[in-house]
């Protein structure tokens, strides 16, 4: 052990174990976590070369095979409960996305909020068991957070009782979904509902998009990668162009609107309710937020407590950076924002799943308060912690730089949460919109 | 805004908001009331809702301005979309800083509470020196506070410096979760960051392909 770091913990002045059990809700959650977190660096399947020596098409191929191992693992160990899925996968995946990430995180939520009791039925074990490999495809090239906007058609033909799925220009064409372009054999595809000669907007329809023996793109459905981004170097984030796809009448997720077999439009009792798996992630995005900054700040505190430079009195050893008052002005108002983050987001948690609940049970008077709420504070948080987290890679001057301190891979990995999801001054335009007319 | 200004008693996030009608009538800056206290986070936390009331205040009526002067209301709205981000901006962090602040009621250790107020304040105090202007123009401090904001900031950061590593610690990310040479828990920074580098793909071989395919020939035409 460094002998500065053991006199920084000689000094503490609270016991750090009763602190982590706060953050972790509980001493029980404390040692769940642990026993998850065993679980994973234990198991010599999730060991791997260092990403950073990889190619993309490498780093690509070792996520899916890391996916499907840990979908192994989940049910070797028999680990059902959602926020214990959610810890064992944030522990194998590191700073990186993994390769099936939007099927946990968008499609199969989506498919539990919005599908009707037969569809539940029936789309529900194909995910589950992974027969089906899923994602969300919203976002179009030429559209992004107004998804009024969007151009991607999807029109009700009631002589087959199908939907017929085109997109019509170059604009509409479904880019960025996580998963898309080489992994994912359905997506969730929002489209403009045409039927009965009117358009009735926004809608989410489940689209087929490989055929689920062959994994070849079935007809009329054009897909691939996006090509090298600025980080997610393990996703194979993806286009879509569809060309008069057709699709059963119940591939439409009716839970709330519906198209009945003649074509006939029932409207759902409320608009916002198309989009209430983006709430879902905007209100998991801030808990992120604390993560990626309290990574951050722990590898920043930590060097600034090993590095020496310089000299604060002439002819005395060069001190520990951290002793600059600079760097405490760096780094401490960081660490505080992580905590504070940190209890927001156990906050958010918890008001998304009691005001969803009151929706499951027909009560949405909430419903926009928590739209402008997750908006708010998902831009808010983001913002801060994506400028943070760079401020910890300068605050450990040039060894920050290196792949090797981690915080490029935490910034490449964490500061795309600025746009995706909503960007985020249109989220903070949102929340205002609910401020003004409050 | 519109609903409280009309009376309608709001709840949530949002209820700080029925105090609007109060605002509505425009106060010289000079009479309102300043924040008392630097080192109290209540005082704070009603700081920042004021601040946020204030901004969305403002907000609404450059809105309602420009609706006056626009032909659409679209048009009156992006022509007023600075104020109101900064509106909403400011709501979020009187949202933060207020659940920060109700945290530190659950917690009953008191090392701990003791260094989570620390942090809470530190965070709000923060928050005001970068945002100085806005709680200046709103009268919620004065220049002389702010002197003292920055100087119990600074007593904060000689504070907290103390128990930098150990608030790290607590996070509790294990080294193969942070994958991290300089975040190592041990310290031993300097020896791995060189056992690292020797693993990168260009030391495969002594001599690079590259020198025999590029730099030789172009040494011998030189």
């Amino acid at each position: 052990m460094n002998p500065d770091i053991l006199r920084e913990r000689g000094n503490a002045s609270f016991n750090t174990e009763i602190l982590t059990n706060i953050l972790d809700g509980g001493a029980e959650k404390t040692q769940r976590r642990r026993e998850i977190e065993n679980m994973v660096i234990s198991d010599p399947d999730f060991q791997h070369e260092d990403l950073n020596f990889l190619s993309r098409s490498e780093r690509y191929d070792a996520a899916v095979k890391k996916s499907a191992q840990m979908i192994l693992k989940l049910r070797e160990y028999g680990i059902s409960d959602p926020e214990e899925i959610y810890c064992y996968k944030s522990i194998f995946k590191g700073h990186h996305h993994e390769a099936l990430g939007l099927h946990f995180v968008m499609f199969l939520p989506t498919l539990y909020s919005q599908c009707d009791a037969e569809q539940r039925r029936k789309w529900l074990p194909l995910a589950l068991s992974f027969r089906v490999l899923g994602t969300y495809a919203q976002t179009e090239m030429g559209h992004g957070t107004h998804i009024r906007a969007l151009e991607t058609t999807s029109t009700y033909d009631p002589s087959t009782q199908e939907f017929v799925l085109n997109s019509p220009t170059i604009t509409s064409i479904k880019w960025w979904p996580g998963g898309l372009g080489k992994t994912s054999n359905h997506a969730v595809v929002l489209a403009q509902l045409h039927t009965q000669g009117r358009c009735h907007g926004l809608h989410a329809f489940i689209v087929p998009i490989r055929c689920m023996r062959t994994h070849k793109p079935l007809p009329g459905v054009v897909v691939g990668d996006i090509g090298p981004k600025f980080g997610f170097d393990e996703v194979d984030n993806g286009y879509l162009k569809l060309e008069n796809v057709r699709i059963p009448r119940d591939n439409m997720l009716m839970k709330y609107a519906k198209v009945e077999p003649d074509g006939t439009y029932v409207k759902p009792p409320s608009d916002k309710l198309t989009y209430g798996t983006m709430v879902f992630i905007r209100s998991m995005i801030v808990g992120e937020s604390a993560r990626a900054l309290s990574k951050a700040c722990t590898i920043a505190t930590r060097y600034s407590a090993v590095r020496h430079q310089s000299e604060l009195r002439p002819g005395e050893p060069e001190p520990q950076i951290l002793d600059y008052q600079t760097q405490q002005h760096k780094l401490l108002p960081l660490l505080a924002t992580a905590y504070a983050f940190h209890f927001v987001g156990q906050y958010m948690n918890r008001t998304y799943h009691r005001i969803t609940s009151d929706i499951s049970q027909g009560d949405f008077s909430e419903l926009p308060e928590l739209h402008a709420l997750s908006a708010g504070l998902k831009a808010f948080t983001t913002w801060a912690a994506s400028a943070g987290i760079e401020v910890c890679r300068m605050a450990c001057g040039g060894h920050g730089y290196s792949h090797c301190s981690a915080l490029p891979a935490i910034y490449v990995t964490f500061t795309p949460t600025c746009t995706y999801e909503g960007e985020n001054t249109v989220m903070m335009l949102q929340t205002a919109r609910f401020l003004v007319k409050s | 805004y519109t609903q409280a200004s009309a009376g309608q008693q709001l709840s949530g996030m949002v209820s700080y908001l029925n105090q609007a009608r109060d605002r509505l009538q425009a106060q010289p800056v000079s009479a309102r009331p300043t924040v008392v206290d630097v080192s109290d986070l209540a005082s704070l936390v009603e700081a920042y809702k004021q601040r946020a009331a204030r901004l969305v205040g403002t907000a609404a009526r450059n809105l309602q301005v420009e609706m006056q002067h626009s032909q659409r209301k679209e048009d009156a709205w992006n022509n007023t979309s600075i104020d109101l981000v900064r509106a909403s901006d400011a709501h979020c962090h009187y949202v933060v800083v207020k659940l920060f602040a109700a945290k530190l009621g659950e917690v009953g250790d008191t090392a701990i509470h003791s260094v989570l107020s620390n942090l809470a304040l530190l965070y709000a105090l923060h928050g005001i020196t970068q945002h100085s202007g806005d709680f200046l123009q709103a009268g919620l401090l004065s220049v002389p506070q702010l002197s003292l904001v920055s100087q119990r900031l600074k007593e904060l950061l000689r504070q907290l410096r103390a128990d930098a590593v150990p608030l790290v610690d607590a996070f509790d990310y294990r080294d193969e979760m942070l994958d991290s040479v300089l975040g190592r828990y041990d310290g031993n920074v300097y020896e791995h960051m060189f056992e690292w580098a020797k693993r990168s793909p260009l030391n495969r071989t002594e001599v690079h392909e590259s020198y025999h395919k590029y730099l030789k020939p172009l040494q011998s035409k030189l």
